[in-house]
């Protein structure tokens, strides 16, 4: 999967990828003080394309807040949600909008799930439908933050430690491996970065197609732009 | 995070003192020479920077450094044998490349060099470039930009056209009422002379203040006489040109399809840009023209079903059709929550998927449909014969419905036009595959045009149409004797249009001037064009008799730059033999010449440091992708091409490809 860190105050982005053995399980956002916790699990094409490119998706999440007694399960499969005490269970063929005290989704038929979580997070999960004959690929999903200002400070994970912002500065463009992607280098967290500028897809408006977020693609699993390296956010369960 | 600190500036201790832009011009080919010394007064080294911006249509053929009476001097090389020595630089952390894009029109060559201290440092580039003929004139742009007065500044341009001068202007963007005046321009039949060398204190923002007012772009336009429908032809050593742009011809008539993206990209400026301009241009048609007008998203409307002519009524009409046109772009998924509650459930989903499909792009089918309804009209009669058929496409996007491979896109649509009609694209910001555009648009007679984004571009939009919208004559043909000259450029053009200029060079063999019949065939609006004429040698002497010898190779370098364009056009189209042949032949003209083309690299080797090994620098000529691409990273770039993706606050996500 592809993290992208849009930044528009500064009219960029940053992007890296993660690549895991399918079923590793992530944790992408971690705030213990509000009790939130998102997880995501990967998992691998049908069998490897002819190009040899082995590639992962997230196909599910777990997402809990313990405060608000939330607890969420999406898979490209389906949405279960316990609010109010109650499990309920939607398909993502429903088009659905649920009100809770604490919880409001919003699901668009075979698309996009909408989740607010009262005083903490907005996010949205979209469900890529992949032609079910396809040979290699399968369904998966994405998960967009919405609005995390309202985390602690304290909150981490892949994507929950850029929720505070991220210092860095990038100079020396020279052209790259191909001509229309050039590297830089950048300077972040204490270390120099040979980075890439290049594309990554946002879905969000048009969840076929996409459209092209141009970022600085930072190399191997995101090392020295996240704390610490991928394997350290592998977590052993969904919840 | 390593330092971050800016390196240390010049402002205090390096002293620009001295700035020329010499420019001249023989028979439209401009040779401008840049000199720019530097003193370094303090007492210690320091990094001194030479910054020039040049014409993207010019090369480079030029440039070199005197340090310390010691010369480095550029040398260029194929592009292969250059990037080894550029590999180099780079693993040993040098910033290699000196050419970056730069606006619309020009890039910027930098380079930055230590001196010793209180040494000089002499900075010499060299472009050459052909000017073009749009709109009637040609165009000489300087851009200067000295950080702060300098001692001796001046730009002095010599014209030197044997036609004769019709007119010159200089104007500047920085000129003040103070700093007008201080142009002198003379113009003496077939010689013209301006020239710009402001002292230090007018050069001053204010007085004894460090700022200039010197910042921007000097242009001079001008134009030459036509005196004969033949054009003029010169022979100067060996060589010979050819300007063909006849006076007084009338236009012929066109039918023009307007193809016209309004898939949701094109939301907000650039469709109302789009009207503005589609309603300007339709209000100058011709009540002898006939158009329609054709809108596109994944699904294509037409305004007629087949082309109408221009009348006043039918004009209306069709800007009225005009001021319909809204881009299809719609507030789905995440936007569409407040519309949520006044949709039905069925409703909505409904509109989530048509939302979904009114943002795609079916640029195939679209121009397929104004392609076929020319064709039929045509075959219908319902067009005058002599008139010429044109569509104009305009895209910001890449084709994502429909059929969407681009060669196949390519091909579909040059087989169905069969060379019966004219294919101009217009790309609009960065989503675009400039590239895809060009190659369609070339091989179907047309050409294409990158539209910049801002707040001008309607004018940019009429400003293409007005170059491409008045043919004058259509297939026009330049012929020579077979037996007195070879190695022709570009003889045959599909159309001639008003304002623009023919040119064709070649070789005189053996300088056989007494057989050198020229004649011209074209398709005028009444009847067929043809004139003929002999060509005779230009004694330049005794044209200008004043001069030194100063023309020397014009003529050939005219030729060769000519070539290489063409060339290089040409390696992009044809069999995959004769791109490598097109390919292989402008390679071997750019070395023999001394141009920096996108096949070639200029290799500059410059003192590093005074213990240090010299290290190689490469300045490269970028190509129409590459600027496009360029604009797409920069962080300068005030305009994004996905402004209308702008998220108010961060977003963090994460998905798969």
């Amino acid at each position: 999967p592809h993290f992208i860190i849009e930044l528009p105050e500064r009219d960029d982005a940053l992007c890296f990828n993660i690549n895991g053995i399918p079923g590793t399980i992530f944790s992408l956002v971690r705030d213990p003080e509000q009790g939130i916790l998102v997880n995501g699990q990967i998992i691998g094409d049908k069998k490897i394309a002819p190009d040899g490119k082995i590639k992962s998706y997230f196909w599910r999440f777990g997402i809990i807040h313990q405060t608000l007694g939330v607890r969420l399960e999406v898979s490209t499969q389906d949405i279960s949600v316990l609010q109010d005490g109650k499990w309920v269970k939607l398909l993502w063929s429903d088009t659905a909008s649920v009100k809770g005290l604490n919880v409001d989704l919003l699901l668009t038929k075979d698309c996009s799930l909408t989740v607010t979580l009262k005083d903490s997070v907005k996010f949205v999960v979209l469900l890529h439908k992949v032609w079910v004959n396809h040979p290699y690929h399968r369904d998966y999903l994405g998960f967009y933050t919405l609005d995390s200002h309202l985390l602690s400070p304290s909150v981490h994970g892949l994507l929950g430690q850029f929720y505070h912002g991220i210092e860095y500065e990038v100079s020396g463009l020279r052209p790259g491996e191909v001509p229309e992607k050039p590297d830089a280098t950048m300077y972040v967290k204490g270390q120099e970065l040979n980075v890439t500028r290049g594309w990554q897809r946002d879905f969000r408006r048009d969840v076929k197609n996409g459209e092209n977020v141009p970022c600085w693609f930072i190399h191997n699993n995101g090392t020295g732009l996240i704390d610490g390296d991928a394997t350290d956010y592998v977590v052993s369960g969904l919840f | 995070a390593k330092s971050l600190q800016k390196r240390s500036t010049n402002e205090a201790t390096v002293e620009v003192y001295s700035m020329k832009v010499d420019c001249t011009v023989t028979s439209r080919f401009a040779h401008t020479v840049i000199t720019s010394k530097a003193l370094n007064k303090a007492n210690f080294s320091k990094e001194v920077f030479f910054e020039m911006e040049l014409p993207k249509t010019a090369f480079i053929t030029n440039f070199s450094m005197e340090i310390d009476g010691q010369m480095y001097v550029g040398e260029v090389k194929g592009k292969e044998k250059a990037k080894k020595q550029y590999e180099k630089a780079v693993s040993s952390g040098q910033t290699a490349g000196l050419v970056k894009a730069s606006g619309r029109k020009m890039e910027k060559f930098s380079v930055s060099v230590n001196i010793a201290a209180e040494s000089n440092v002499t900075f010499i580039m060299t472009y050459e470039e052909l000017l073009q003929r749009k709109l009637g004139q040609y165009e000489i742009l300087t851009r200067v930009k000295p950080k702060q007065p300098v001692q001796e500044f001046q730009i002095v341009t010599n014209i030197y056209e044997p036609q004769g001068i019709s007119y010159v202007d200089a104007n500047a963007t920085f000129f003040s009422n103070e700093l007008l005046p201080l142009v002198e321009k003379r113009v003496t039949g077939n010689k013209a002379h301006i020239s710009f060398s402001p002292t230090m204190e007018q050069q001053r923002k204010c007085p004894g203040c460090d700022g200039t007012l010197i910042d921007g772009d000097f242009i001079i336009k001008y134009d030459v006489n036509r005196a004969t429908s033949l054009g003029d032809i010169q022979i100067v050593n060996g060589y010979f040109v050819h300007f063909f742009a006849p006076p007084d011809l009338p236009a012929v008539p066109k039918n023009v399809v307007f193809v016209i993206d309004r898939s949701g990209s094109m939301r907000g400026r650039k469709i109302e840009q789009t009207r503005e301009a589609l309603l300007a241009i339709l209000k100058d048609l011709s009540e002898e023209d006939y158009f329609a007008l054709i809108q596109f998203d994944s699904s294509i409307d037409s305004w007629r079903t087949s082309l109408t002519k221009a009348t006043k009524e039918n004009v209306d009409a069709g800007m009225d059709y005009v001021r319909m046109i809204q881009d299809r772009g719609c507030k789905c998924h995440l936007n569409s929550l407040n519309d949520r509650n006044t949709l039905s459930t069925i409703d909505y989903t409904v509109y989530n998927v048509l939302c979904v499909f009114l943002l795609a792009t079916n640029i195939n089918d679209a121009v397929l449909k104004g392609v076929n309804m020319l064709v039929k009209d045509r075959e219908e009669k319902k067009l005058p014969e002599r008139s010429v058929d044109m569509i104009i496409l305009l895209t910001d996007g890449m084709p994502n419905s429909g059929e969407i491979r681009l060669p196949k896109i390519q091909e579909n649509i040059h087989s169905a036009i069969g060379g019966k009609m004219s294919l101009f694209c217009l790309g609009f910001g960065n989503d675009v595959d400039y590239s895809f555009l060009d190659g369609m648009s070339k091989q179907n007679k047309g050409v294409a045009r990158r539209i910049f984004e801002g707040s001008d571009a309607a004018v940019q939009l009429q400003g293409f149409y007005e170059e491409v919208a008045s043919t004058l004559l259509s297939e026009v043909d330049l012929r020579y004797p077979d037996n007195a000259v070879d190695s022709l450029t570009t003889n045959h053009y599909s159309q001639f249009f008003k304002g623009s200029e023919i040119v064709v060079a070649g070789r005189v063999m053996n300088n056989d001037l007494d057989n050198f019949m020229v004649e011209v065939f074209g398709q005028g609006l009444e009847e067929d064009f043809k004139v003929q004429g002999q060509a005779t040698a230009v004694d330049w002497d005794e044209i200008y008799p004043n001069e030194e010898y100063i023309f020397g190779d014009f003529t050939e370098r005219l030729w060769a730059y000519l070539n290489i364009q063409q060339l290089l056009e040409n390696s992009k189209k044809g069999t995959e033999d004769e791109k490598a042949n097109a390919t292989a032949k402008a390679l071997e003209m750019s070395l023999h010449y001394s141009f920096v083309t996108p096949l070639t690299s200029m290799v500059v080797v410059k003192p590093e440091t005074e213990d240090g090994p010299d290290s190689p620098f490469i300045a490269d000529k970028l190509t129409e992708d590459q600027r496009q691409q360029a604009e797409r990273v920069s962080h300068q770039y005030t305009a994004p091409s996905y402004s209308y993706r702008q998220p108010a606050q961060p977003t963090y996500f994460v998905d798969g490809d």
